[in-house]
């Protein structure tokens, strides 16, 4: 059965979908088999991964209106052994339109059960999240078992954290009692700034086993890569960044007692 | 009568928040005083401006529900000529609560016409959106008359550009006719980093009038300010992130003809 993690953070910017891709793509090459599912209306994990905005009509929109299933709106990426659900910018009328359907906040969910065996092609199921607490967001939470948290150096992202880890509490309570926090993995370090290494001691303090050892660099070649529609990794393997979120997924699956 | 600028993008992490509270600072600064309405759940705004969770029970969850009225709410923050409507965590279940109430998308702008004259006493008033597109942002582009566009000089920030652009119009057709495009500044612009030049030539050859000359240069000084509670300007007045706010406000108020 795949592990299913919902990659999300209130606040934007942080690295969202920049760790969806690049762990995803690392877990692949750890010949974990990996779907990515696009839950933003930006479409921004569709774009890093080189789906033209014109391949985009069987998308998570369709999945949650109950239009398509989800093995009939699967796309191969490049890259062996990751395969994606795109999102659409219609995504962004999703929170209205659902407002009256039944069990609006278990579309996710209940799409990915109606795959019955299919869904163990996977290892991993990472679901990218819009910067917010949404009807969205809240079906990526019901329909994961953990929460994956990129937590960018900075301030306003650390004031975020405890709105987000009180919100995973209470989905808990109401919607899914097997969610739980993956981990923490702190983005856009940057050495040469002393308030990443605050941000960084601030959390590992409060939450030591929950942050991963494993911190991603702020890295220019990581920003250059979703222009060539490339995940970092494949952009430029061996810059600091490529080679951080290959740590990283080495580290996630150690943790799983999958490596 | 104050010009209302609602500052919004739904990428996130772009310098929202940095903008309007920096912005907002320089324009009092400039002797225009000044309202900053945060209309954003994560609070960043208020928080920024030094205002403490505990001091946020008359917020702009209030105003939205017609619990309090906007001078109510409105609370001093300690740059002469600046005052906050602070916002509150209450406003992220905002969209589902105005499902049903009558002029839902209208709440904010029909809050600041009940000031009356009131609202003469400010020369601007900045409203810190959401990263999204969602009912909270739809009442700042209905309070306002223009929006100014954060744009963060990378790749994902260029491509959210055009569906804001759209959902622009999309405002000005439905609700309403005066909204415009304040202008365009770019953000974290590192000169080190080609893809910051990249960004900045296609935006500035697709609007050329639009887009300020003023460019605000990533800065570190500037992320650290908000965990002090002080804009960038009164945190460290001589950084360069602190000037090229002077400067924006300098160039936007030249354009408004209000120099
Ligand atoms: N390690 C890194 N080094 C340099 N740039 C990075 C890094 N990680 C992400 N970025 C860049 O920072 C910006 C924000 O990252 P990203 O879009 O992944 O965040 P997000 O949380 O998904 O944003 P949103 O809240 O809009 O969904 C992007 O332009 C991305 O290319
Ligand atoms: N010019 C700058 N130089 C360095 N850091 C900056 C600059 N502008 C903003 N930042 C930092 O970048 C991060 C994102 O900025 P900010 O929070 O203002 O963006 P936002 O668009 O309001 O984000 P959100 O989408 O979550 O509302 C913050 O941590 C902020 O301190
Ligand atoms: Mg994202
Ligand atoms: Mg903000």
């Amino acid at each position: 059965k795949p592990r299913i993690i919902a990659v999300s953070m209130q606040k934007g910017g942080v690295g969202k979908t920049t760790t969806s891709i690049n762990l995803a793509t690392a877990l692949a090459a750890c010949a974990k088999p990996t779907l990515l599912i696009d839950i933003d209306p930006q479409g921004n994990a569709s774009t890093g991964l080189g789906i033209d905005k014109t391949r985009r009509a069987k998308s998570t929109y369709e999945v949650l209106g109950g239009v398509f299933s989800i093995p009939e709106s699967i796309q191969k990426s490049n890259i062996p052994g990751l395969d994606i659900v795109p999102s659409s910018v219609d995504l962004a009328g999703a929170e209205l339109e659902l407002i009256d359907v039944p069990r609006r906040a278990h579309r996710l969910k209940d799409a990915l059960v109606s795959m019955g065996d299919q869904v163990n092609a996977y290892d991993y199921i990472l679901i990218d999240c819009p910067p917010s607490l949404n009807l969205l967001t809240l079906n990526a939470m019901v329909a994961a078992q953990a929460v994956l948290v990129p937590l960018q150096c900075e301030f306003y992202a650390l004031e975020g954290l405890s709105q987000l880890l009180r919100t995973i509490e209470r989905v808990r309570n109401a919607f899914n009692p097997e969610l739980e926090l993956q981990g923490i993995v702190l983005t856009m370090f940057d050495k040469r700034n002393r308030l990443s290494d605050q941000v960084a001691d601030d959390v590992r303090n409060h939450m030591p086993e929950k942050v991963y050892q494993t911190v991603i660099p702020r890295n220019v070649r990581v920003s250059e890569a979703p222009s060539h529609g490339k995940p970092a990794l494949i952009y430029d393997f061996r810059c600091p960044g490529s080679q951080a979120y290959i740590q990283l997924a080495r580290e996630l699956l150690r943790r799983e007692g999958d490596l």
